[in-house]
């Protein structure tokens, strides 16, 4: 499982 | 983008509409406490500083955008041109109460060491903590206006959505973040007791008092 790094969710 | 998120931010939309609403309407702040408008304004500004350095969809800059602008658009209206209806004696929470834990808490616990990921993260848990002087405040004057208590339900909605949201992208797209979802179950949390007013008084019509 990853952690995204760009933070797509506000 | 799922339907979860979706509905999230359009309830998170609909609390700051709502509340712009009721200032506006009925040229008074009664009610709302200004420390938790300002920590609104500082979890969007500390959270939306990759506006300028990371594009998501126009969809997301636009929200950016109208979060920051009315959370410094609520504190104009609460601090200089409504300011004598601000019920200052009501709203007391100490703010560096919560600020100065959430600060040291995003040094000692984030992803990334570096200042856009600890801005993040303590963005992030201030938010969890943020609506606490407007929760205070309630219960410190035992009743809330319906139109106050409907911005409260749409705000502590949003999160709430947005926690099925990140249980939906765990199953379906292997994403999670630790710190984003403990950091929103608290936020839900802090409301349960406000939710269960709100359903239970609120919905049926009465004015939603707290046993003061």
């Amino acid at each position: 499982l990853r952690r995204s790094a760009v933070k797509d969710e506000l | 983008m799922n339907v979860f998120r979706l509905s999230g931010d359009v309830s998170h939309l609909l609390a700051i509409l709502i509340l712009l609403m009721k200032i506006w309407k009925t040229r008074s702040c009664a009610g709302i406490s200004g420390k938790s408008q300002i920590l609104f304004a500082l979890v969007y500004t500390t959270r939306y500083l990759d506006l300028f350095t990371s594009f998501i969809s126009p969809y997301n800059t636009a929200m950016k955008v109208f979060f920051i602008a009315s959370s410094y658009a609520t504190i104009y209206l609460i601090y200089l041109k409504f300011k004598a209806t601000y019920d200052r004696n009501h709203d007391t929470f100490r703010m560096e109460f919560l600020v100065l834990p959430v600060l040291v808490l995003a040094f000692v616990v984030n992803h990334d060491f570096t200042p856009l990921e600890i801005l993040w993260t303590f963005s992030i848990y201030l938010e969890s903590v943020a609506i606490l002087p407007q929760l205070f405040m309630v219960s410190k004057t035992g009743q809330a206006e319906t139109i106050t208590s409907h911005y409260l339900f749409a705000l502590g909605m949003y999160r709430a959505l947005y926690i099925v949201n990140w249980v939906y992208r765990y199953y379906f797209e292997g994403f999670y973040d630790l710190i984003a979802i403990i950091a929103g179950v608290v936020q839900t949390v802090l409301y349960c007791d406000f939710f269960y007013l709100y359903v239970t008084k609120v919905l049926k019509g009465k004015q939603l008092t707290l046993p003061a």
